[in-house]
């Protein structure tokens, strides 16, 4: 564990704790994508089928956990919970493309061809890519509340900082994973736009609004 | 050959 990786989990903890915040707050969801929220747990659930095979730590135990729990609950929330304030007018990417190619691509790449290695690079490349239905559905409304803004940004802060964690264990432990770090890299230049609007408008207390 | 390759991450 070193300093990038621990604050990368905790953004990524709390990117969680702001979507929940701004659904219960609001009684709303209207803003979030149920598409992307949909990925994510697909993602959580394909990765972190080593829970039954492999003991890492307490830590990496309650993460995937809790990863897995709330993701499942945000469908939950959105599903039924707060249905009414959801627009699937506005959230209208195609996911089938992302599903079958981030299949594709890890039926190519993988560690190994067995199932779990193949639903582990899934995971990984349908991770890089799943922000996209959100982004789409900010570009379609052209603005978003605030607190949704934090969500997103402390989710791309996330993978940004998992990029330095790898540099770190590349130089100090020798630790290499090609495709994590692609998939990481794609991941963060997806969010650019967005971190460079938030810098710009929303951290200095102007309202989120695409130019 | 089959890499090496650890899974310790989130």
């Amino acid at each position: 564990m070193n300093f990038f990786r621990l604050v990368a989990d905790l953004m990524h903890l709390a990117s969680i704790f702001i979507l929940l915040l701004k659904i219960q707050k609001t009684r709303s969801c209207a803003g979030i994508s149920f598409k992307t929220q949909l990925l994510y747990a697909i993602v959580f659930v394909t990765r972190y089928l080593d829970l039954f095979t492999t003991w890492i730590s307490l830590y990496n135990t309650i993460m995937k956990i809790f990863f897995i729990a709330s993701s499942v609950y945000i469908l939950y929330l959105m599903k039924y919970k707060f249905r009414a304030t959801y627009d699937p007018i506005l959230d209208t990417f195609r996911i089938e493309f992302l599903l079958a190619g981030s299949l594709v691509l890890a039926l190519i790449f993988n560690y190994d061809f067995v199932p779990m290695e193949i639903l582990w690079s899934f995971s990984i490349f349908l991770e890089s890519v799943a922000i996209l239905p959100q982004l789409f559905m900010l570009s379609r409304t052209g603005e978003a509340e605030t607190i949704t803004t934090h969500y997103i940004f402390a989710l791309g802060g996330y993978r940004a900082l998992y990029l330095c964690n790898w540099l770190w264990r590349y130089i100090f432990d020798g630790h290499v994973d090609v495709y994590a770090w692609v998939a990481g890299i794609v991941q963060t230049a997806l969010y650019s736009d967005f971190f460079y609007i938030y810098y710009t408008k929303v951290l200095h207390g102007k309202k989120f609004e695409l130019p | 050959k089959k890499k090496e390759h650890k899974k310790d991450e989130l």
